[in-house]
């Protein structure tokens, strides 16, 4: 997924 | 664990819009009620589902249990519940299965179901309280037409928002296509309103693959609401009764 950032840079786990 | 739902629609309705953007997920029973928080497999997107206590009647919930749940076959096993049958979701204190119930208004059918649990192991993440720069509330018809529409042209959009309303772009090898949302109140049917609160002008790319697959949530909700903040994920909210709701969070593009 090209240009496509992952929603692990912004929500910490837990 | 028991609850009881007047109306199967809203859990097959739910289930229906998730199942194809996350698989395998704990539903997390407490006394406060029933929580899902999952990622699909790219880990691009997020689905957060909370049904209060109060959306059930009744609800009890003794213990804190996971169920873990195949959404295929719990589609299966839903797809024998009409959408007006009274749905009682059961479970045991240590479960292999839970237990679904539906009973048809009339109360001359029962159908039961005991749909096998899964061990899961899921990441559980912490969302951030956010303070979003803009958030727009819209009809999620629309939302849903512009999404497929758009999807025609780029598998990108770009979203902007301004006091003068929220624009939906995409630039594709075909032409470009924009649609702007302006901020109105509809006095005969709020159902229609499009309404926008805004600190900060915001414009982000996001995959339209993901926007339409959100927007299998359209029949649970009359209006969506979307949140953004410049580079951090969008917040889809499909808000539901009792202070229910479904939301799907999604990592924004790298901008041009």
């Amino acid at each position: 997924l090209k240009g496509q950032k992952s929603i692990l840079g912004f929500f910490s786990k837990t | 664990l028991e609850a009881r739902l007047e109306a199967a629609d809203l859990f097959k309705k739910v289930v229906e819009a998730i199942k194809d953007l996350v698989q395998h997920c704990n539903f997390d029973c407490n006394d406060s009620g029933i929580a899902l928080q999952a990622m699909d497999n790219s880990h691009v997107a997020l689905v957060s589902m909370m049904l209060t206590a109060d959306t059930f009647t009744p609800f009890r919930c003794d213990r804190n249990i996971p169920l873990g749940i195949d959404l295929t076959s719990l589609t299966k096993v839903l797809r024998a519940a009409q959408s007006s049958d009274i749905l009682t979701i059961k479970s045991e204190d240590a479960p292999d299965v839970v237990n679904l119930v539906f009973e048809g208004k009339d109360q001359d059918r029962i159908s039961e179901y005991d749909l096998k649990l899964m061990d899961i192991d899921q990441e559980h993440l912490g969302i951030p309280d956010t303070e979003y720069a803009a958030t727009a509330s819209m009809p999620a018809a629309d939302f849903k037409r512009i999404c497929s529409d758009l999807l025609l042209i780029s598998e990108a959009v770009s979203i902007e928002c301004t006091k003068e309303g929220i624009t939906f772009k995409a630039e594709g090898d075909i032409g470009n296509g924009s649609v702007t949302l302006r901020q109105h109140s509809d006095l005969e049917n709020s159902d229609k309103n499009v309404d926008i609160s805004l600190t900060e002008p915001v414009a982000l790319s996001f995959s339209l693959k993901y926007l339409t697959g959100f927007c299998k949530a359209t029949g649970l909700s009359n209006q969506v609401r979307l949140c953004l903040s410049n580079d951090v994920p969008l917040m889809v909210e499909y808000a539901l009764a009792n202070n229910s709701y479904l939301r799907f969070y999604l990592a924004p593009k790298i901008g041009d």
